[in-house]
């Protein structure tokens, strides 16, 4: 039985090694039918470079999902932090009797924006 | 389709971009 | 059985792509497809510049995240003083 699965081994690996030499001559032959002089990318070049941009899209598609993930916690965790402070602000000038001075209307706006 | 697709989350990233940076200049208006 | 299938699958992959590369063997030297071939280099040439402009606008997101990560800190840190004096 190890005989047979070694043999079949072999098969797999000699199919394997048979057909990148077929690709690799197949992409030799095209590429030489296209003499870069004409200036044109050959099918080749261009099936490779569009598989290219298609991971770099992936690539980027993953990043900007992860940064905007990243970016919607801090927001939260700001806005939740600017409340909580807000409040005790009040509390203590309840309790102070300290007379803060009065917002300006930029800040109510961005107070209203935050929200 | 891979450049509409591109063309898409392009426009996506910078109307996320632009709102970010009103946040934080928001936020900062507040930290005063 | 399942790395047999594994097996299988890589080399039909291959052989699925010398399939597609054969197909594009002569298909260069028809002047309608090789106008197909030309627009496809046009058109990588484009997708990849959008892809250039997505990158600076991930770059510019992930720089303003550092910043907003700043400004939480220190006003996590505001948060913390107030409770203390209260």
């Amino acid at each position: 039985m190890e005989a047979e699965v070694d043999k079949l081994e072999l098969m797999f690996q000699k199919a394997d090694s048979d057909l990148d030499c077929i690709l690799y001559r197949l992409e030799y032959e095209i590429k030489n039918s296209y003499p870069d002089s004409t200036g044109e990318k050959n099918p080749v070049t261009l099936l490779k470079e569009l598989s290219a941009i298609k991971s770099r899209y992936q690539a980027l598609h993953t990043r900007f999902e992860s940064v905007t993930a990243g970016q919607k916690d801090t927001k939260s965790r700001i806005c939740v932090t600017l409340t909580k402070t807000m409040t005790m602000m009040q509390e203590l000038q309840k309790l102070t009797d300290l007379e803060l001075s009065p917002w300006t209307e930029e800040e109510k706006t961005a107070e209203d924006q935050l929200k | 389709a891979l450049k509409n697709d591109a063309n898409h989350l392009l426009h996506k990233a910078s109307l996320e971009n632009k709102e970010s940076t009103d946040f934080l200049k928001t936020a900062k208006v507040l930290m005063k | 059985s399942s790395d047999l299938e594994q097996l299988c699958t890589y080399i039909n992959e291959k052989i699925g792509n010398i399939k597609h590369t054969l197909s594009l063997r002569n298909c260069g030297h028809k002047p309608a497809l090789k106008t197909i071939l030309n627009k496809i280099g046009d058109e990588i040439i484009v997708v990849n510049e959008i892809l250039n402009k997505l990158e600076s606008e991930i770059e510019y997101q992930e720089q303003t995240n550092n910043s907003l990560k700043e400004l939480c800190e220190s006003l996590e840190e505001d948060y913390r003083d107030v409770q203390h004096l209260k």
